[in-house]
């Protein structure tokens, strides 16, 4: 452990900011509403020991174990979402009629290991 | 967009439940009860996001995460003066053939509205008043024949004494019958003016007050099985 770089805040598991477009992916033609919202995506280290703000699961306390032993052979555990929220889309189908669509898992709200 | 690009972008199309980029000819007023739901759930905090459920819509209390609302296509039946006693006469028509195979209908709710309440209003004690009946076709009616086959289902049949802005009609048992046994040839509306002769009918009050008649829609609920189906066997 000595020659791994110190693991700062910012680089541990956590949600970072990613704000989808629909105009800069060609959609506002027929995206009514929102013009774009706040996804965000995960990333982050998942070190050992795991710390209880990481949200891991026990299998990720693990592994870390095991990483810190044998960092070559075994990874660190993935840093990904762990509540998510919907979002819903107003737009017009090809016959014109407005819809109203509920999306599940749409928006990261929290990330763990 | 290049080739990898618009390969991309259907399969993002595609795990939104679209199977193409839709391309609207024209840009329809948004529906105030579509506009309200999406504000409902855009401003709800994030937690109690998490906690509702994007598969079913509350405001109706069904289960669904698609909500559309479809303009009438039909056409009035008479140009000009329809029979004597009849106020309107319209064939219905709401082309469902838009919702997806994967998609399960669980509420379809006619609106028939109206720009204003008319009045002067009719007296009931004369037993005067409009009469509204609504019939399912199940044929399609020959060309030139003036009023609908009598053979048609009738769905609704009521008489209101004062109009109201708008009229509502749970239709979820037709549109499912419409999308899984028999093919959809639309509905008849009928406003009659009941009580009184043909000349009071035709008189102040009578059907002069269905001059407000706006049009008609109808909303229909669906629930995607692709969306709401796997994402529940995920979670469990």
């Amino acid at each position: 452990s000595a020659q791994a770089p110190p693991v700062t805040l910012s680089s541990l598991c956590k949600p970072r900011q990613l704000y989808i477009s629909f105009s800069d992916v060609g959609w506002e033609n027929w995206i009514i509403a929102p013009q774009g919202y706040m996804a965000n995506y995960c990333l982050g280290e998942c070190p050992f020991p795991l710390t209880a703000e990481l949200n891991s699961t026990n299998h990720a306390i693990l592994q870390t174990m095991v990483h810190s032993l044998d960092p070559e052979g075994t990874p660190q555990p993935c840093c990904v979402p762990v509540r998510l929220s919907p979002i819903s889309i107003l737009y017009y189908d090809n016959s014109d009629n407005v819809v109203l669509r509920h999306y599940e898992d749409m928006v990261v709200d929290e990330c763990g290991c | 967009l290049s080739l990898q690009e618009s390969l991309q972008e259907s399969l993002l199309l595609k795990s939104l439940g679209l199977s193409t980029k839709p391309s609207p000819k024209t840009h329809a007023p948004v529906p105030s009860v579509l506009w309200r739901i999406f504000q409902r759930r855009k401003t709800l905090p994030a937690l109690s996001k998490d906690l509702g459920d994007a598969c079913r819509v509350e405001e109706f209390n069904v289960p669904g995460n698609i909500i559309r609302v479809f303009a009438d296509q039909g056409h009035f039946i008479h140009h000009g003066q329809p029979p004597r006693l009849l106020c309107l006469q319209k064939r219905l028509y709401f082309n469902l053939s838009v919702l997806e195979e994967g998609e399960r209908l669980t509420m379809a709710q006619l609106e028939i509205k109206f720009s204003h309440n008319s009045y002067p209003s009719p007296s009931p004690s004369q037993g005067q008043g409009l009469e509204l009946r609504l019939y399912r076709s199940s044929r399609l009616p020959l060309r030139g024949t003036p009023a609908p086959e009598r053979g048609q289902k009738l769905l609704v049949e009521r008489s209101f004494v004062q109009l109201h802005k708008s009229l509502v009609f749970d239709l979820s048992g037709v549109a499912k019958d419409w999308r899984t046994h028999s093919r959809n040839l639309g509905l008849i509306l009928e406003i009659a003016w009941s009580g009184g002769d043909g000349a009071s009918a035709l008189g102040s009050g009578g059907c002069t007050s269905i001059s407000s008649f706006l049009d008609t829609s109808l909303l229909v609920v669906t629930l995607s099985q692709q969306q709401c189906g796997a994402s529940r066997r995920r979670r469990r």
